[in-house]
C-alpha cells in the first residue's frame, strides 16, 4: 500500500470500490445465446426434409479475469489471463466457447433419390465455458 | 483424426464434384480426412456453403432425383417416432440405430399372373443401388417395405407368403454366372387401417450387405390369401391387392464421429470436467425390496 501511494501521484484519491470493480462479473458475461434458423432461410428445404427449424445457438461476452469453478473453467484459463495482463498482450485472452452439445435427428434427401435419417453429434451448443 | 478406413464410393458424396487443383486448397473439404469427407450427407453441403463466398445456395447443387412420395411418408412418420418437433432424438431403449436409409428399386420388371388356386401372385425383380452406405455404417435390420391399398374390407386378416430370392454374378465360376440364395416365408397380419407391412429381412441381406454390395438384385414373390392359417385351413377369395415394389429400409450404426452414439453421450456426460456430479438415484438391489413387488406392481412401475 505504501509502494502503491508512492507510484500513484497524490491526485488519485484511492478508492477501494474502484479496485474491487475490476473482480465483478462484466456486464456482457459469456453466455448462451439463442440463435433459430429455418433450412428455407439457406434454401436448403429442398434436401433438408427435417427438422425445418433448428436452433444451433451460439456463446457470447466476455471472461471474468477470475474464472474458477463457475464456467467449468481450468486453471490454465486463469494462467492465460495472467498472461495476457502481465507479460504479453499479444496473448489472447480466454474466449467464451460451448462447453456441451446435443445432437440433432435430419432427414435428407440424397442426391441418387434415396432418404435417409441420421442423428449428428454437437449440433445444438446447450453450455458455455471460457477456455 | 486419422480417416478411419475408406469412404465407399471413389468420389466424395453428395452432389459434390472433386474441385479442379486450382481451387482445391480453397475447399475445406480436401482438409478433412477421407473417411471424414465422403459419404456424410450433411457435412458436404455445409462445408460447401462455407466455403464459397457467393450467395449461390446449395439447392441449385442438388440433381433431381425426387423421392418416390409413400416412401416419402413413411420415412416422415419414422421421423416423428424418433425425433422430437426440435430435432432432438428421443432415448429409445430399443432405438439402438443412429441412421435408417430407405431405398427404393432402380428397375423393377413386373411379373404378374393369378394362379386362382394359389391367389394372387405377384412377382417382381427388384433393383437396389447401395452406394449411399458407407464403410462406417453398420447393418443392424433390413426390412422390404410393402405399402398397400387394398379394397379388402377393415379388420380382415390376410396371410402372405413371400419368396425371396437374390441373384448374385458369381465371376469366380465361369460355368454358373449367376448364384442365388433364396429363403421362402409366411407371415400373417391384420389389415386395419395399415398401410405399410414391413417384411424383416435381415438376416437373409446379412452376408450381402456386409460384403459392402454395391447392387443388390433380388426377386420377390408375393402370394396373399385372405384369412387366418390358425382358423380356416382353406384359405379362400385371394386379396386383391394392388402392390406397389416394395422399397428397402436399412436400420445402420452409423460409427463415424459426427453420428450420435447413445452410449457414447451417456459416457461422456460423466466424464466431462466440472460437471456438478450427477446425484445417482439409490442402487435397486434387484433382490431387494424391489426384488420382491408382486407383478401388478412390476408392471405397473413399468407403465410409469
Amino acid at each position: 500500500r505504501a509502494e502503491s501511494t508512492k507510484d500513484t501521484p497524490a491526485t488519485t484519491p484511492y478508492n477501494l470500490s474502484q479496485y474491487f470493480k475490476q473482480f465483478l462479473f462484466p456486464q456482457n458475461e459469456c453466455e448462451l445465446h439463442n440463435f433459430r434458423l429455418s433450412f428455407s432461410q439457406l434454401k436448403w428445404d429442398r434436401w433438408i426434409i427435417a427438422p425445418h427449424r433448428y436452433s444451433p445457438q451460439y456463446c457470447k461476452g466476455d471472461c471474468p479475469r477470475v474464472v474458477g469453478h463457475r464456467y467449468g473453467s481450468p486453471v490454465h484459463t486463469m494462467v492465460q489471463n495472467i498472461i495476457y495482463e502481465k507479460l504479453d498482450p499479444s496473448v489472447p485472452r480466454p474466449s467464451c466457447v460451448p462447453a456441451e452439445y446435443s445432437p440433432l435427428s435430419v432427414l435428407t434427401i440424397e442426391p441418387d433419390g434415396s432418404i435417409v435419417y441420421k442423428e449428428y453429434e454437437d449440433m445444438i451448443a446447450t453450455k458455455c465455458t471460457c477456455r | 483424426p486419422h480417416s478411419r478406413g475408406r469412404g465407399v464410393s471413389g468420389e466424395p458424396s453428395g452432389s459434390l464434384v472433386a474441385p479442379e487443383d486450382t481451387a482445391r486448397e480453397f475447399n475445406p473439404l480436401w482438409w478433412l480426412p477421407k473417411g471424414v469427407r465422403r459419404g456424410y450427407a450433411l457435412l458436404p453441403p455445409l462445408l460447401k456453403v462455407l466455403s464459397e463466398r457467393g450467395h449461390q445456395s446449395w439447392e441449385s447443387e442438388v440433381p433431381g432425383l425426387r423421392p418416390d412420395s409413400r416412401a416419402l411418408r413413411y420415412m416422415k412418420r419414422l421421423y416423428k417416432m424418433s425425433a422430437t418437433r426440435e430435432g432432438i432424438p428421443k432415448a429409445h431403449k430399443s432405438h439402438l440405430y443412429n441412421t435408417v436409409r430407405l431405398f427404393t428399386p432402380c428397375s423393377e420388371c413386373k411379373h404378374r399372373h393369378r394362379d386362382l388356386m394359389k391367389g394372387d401372385i405377384h412377382s417382381v425383380d427388384l433393383l437396389f443401388n447401395l452406394d449411399r452406405v458407407t464403410a462406417l455404417e453398420h447393418l443392424l435390420k433390413s426390412v422390404l417395405l410393402y405399402s398397400f391399398d387394398t379394397s379388402v374390407p377393415i379388420s380382415s386378416s390376410i396371410t402372405c407368403t413371400c419368396h425371396l430370392s437374390t441373384k448374385e454374378h458369381d465371376f469366380s465360376s465361369p460355368v454358373c454366372p449367376s448364384v442365388s440364395h433364396s429363403v421362402a416365408f409366411s407371415l400373417h397380419f391384420e389389415v386395419r387401417k395399415r398401410k405399410w407391412v414391413e417384411i424383416d429381412v435381415t438376416s437373409f441381406l446379412q452376408p450381402l450387405i456386409a460384403t459392402n454390395r454395391r447392387d443388390l438384385h433380388m426377386a420377390v414373390n408375393l402370394t396373399c390369401l385372405m384369412g387366418d392359417p390358425q382358423q380356416n385351413t382353406d384359405l379362400e377369395n385371394p386379396v386383391n391387392v394392388a402392390l406397389v415394389p416394395p422399397s428397402l429400409l436399412l436400420y445402420l450404426n452409423d460409427t463415424s464421429e459426427q453420428a450420435y452414439h447413445r452410449w457414447n453421450s451417456l459416457r461422456h456426460r460423466r466424464k466431462s470436467p466440472g460437471q456438478p456430479r450427477q446425484r445417482s438415484s439409490p442402487p435397486v438391489d434387484p433382490a431387494g425390496e424391489e426384488g420382491k413387488e408382486n407383478s401388478q406392481g412390476k408392471r405397473a412401475s413399468r407403465r410409469r
